[in-house]
């Protein structure tokens, strides 16, 4: 099984 | 106050068939820059974020930075009434905080259609973005947008279309970059090669590779991030194990167009 993250995981809030 | 004007709506139009049916509702900031847009779509996978110079516009002022959160599915199906050669004005002034004005212009007819759009909460955008430096991704493609999208398609025809999660791994090694996914029986691989810059110039696909990657991603969200071919005629996808990947198509000199998103990983 291939787990999609969130790519809020990566950017974030400024 | 803002007073924008575009003498060709087309740009916009191509902005709004590119972004609107992956992702609901976006960010719009505009500062003397030009204007930065930044959307997400509802399972917070993808994020696209748009750069249009000031310079894009044939008017252009904006005296103060300003940030709205507009729905793009109302907004498209305002600009599929426009023709591509109306002539966009766009205007926000202070004292309607929380309007803006879109008016397109015939200019064979004079006929003028107004709407007004309501700022919307946004899904969590604007976030922060950092230039990743070049030297981080693994491999970078670039190949014709036209060509990009017929793969897609070609993939989405092969695979399941009644299945949500269709997965595609793009793999580079060496002079060549495969397309591969799985059908309910068999699998299909599209190879392209690097092609020489000598028989089409300007369609050429070219492979820039530090280290063989291999990276699975969504081939319903590749397919979306597709529909940037009406902006350019080139996509670069960058790719990394470590970070998002970006599909980028350069608006002329006076933008771009980045999708990101993460590949899936193995559990």
């Amino acid at each position: 099984v291939r787990k999609q993250s969130q790519i809020t995981a990566f950017f974030s809030s400024p | 106050i803002l007073e924008l004007r575009l003498v060709q709506a087309t740009l916009f139009k191509n902005v709004l068939e590119a972004i609107s049916d992956l992702f609901s509702k976006a960010n719009f900031d505009f500062s003397g820059t030009g204007l930065e847009l930044q959307a997400m779509d509802t399972s917070h996978v993808a994020l696209v974020a748009l750069l249009l110079r000031a310079e894009a516009f044939n008017h252009y002022l904006c005296d103060r930075d300003l940030s709205m959160g507009l729905n793009l599915a109302d907004m498209a199906k305002a600009f599929r009434c426009a023709n591509n050669d109306d002539i966009i004005t766009i205007k926000a002034e202070e004292d309607w905080s929380d309007t803006v004005t879109f008016t397109f212009e015939s200019p064979e007819d004079g006929e003028i259609s107004i709407f007004d759009f309501d700022f919307v909460g946004t899904n969590g955008v604007p976030l922060e973005i950092p230039e990743f430096p070049e030297s981080e991704y693994q491999a970078k493609v670039r190949m014709p947008s036209a060509k990009f999208m017929r793969i897609c398609k070609k993939l989405s025809s092969f695979g399941d279309s009644g299945d949500r999660d269709t997965v595609v791994i793009i793999s580079v090694d060496k002079e060549c970059v495969n397309f591969f996914t799985r059908g309910k029986t068999g699998t299909s691989t599209i190879v392209c090669r690097q092609t020489q810059t000598v028989d089409k110039p300007k369609e050429p696909t070219l492979i820039e590779m530090k280290e063989q990657v291999s990276l699975a991603f969504d081939l319903r969200y590749m397919n979306s991030f597709s529909k940037g071919s009406t902006l350019s005629d080139q996509v670069t996808i960058s790719l990394s194990s470590n970070l998002p990947a970006v599909f980028e198509y350069k608006i002329a000199e006076t933008g771009y167009i980045r999708y990101y998103m993460l590949p899936r990983i193995e559990e």
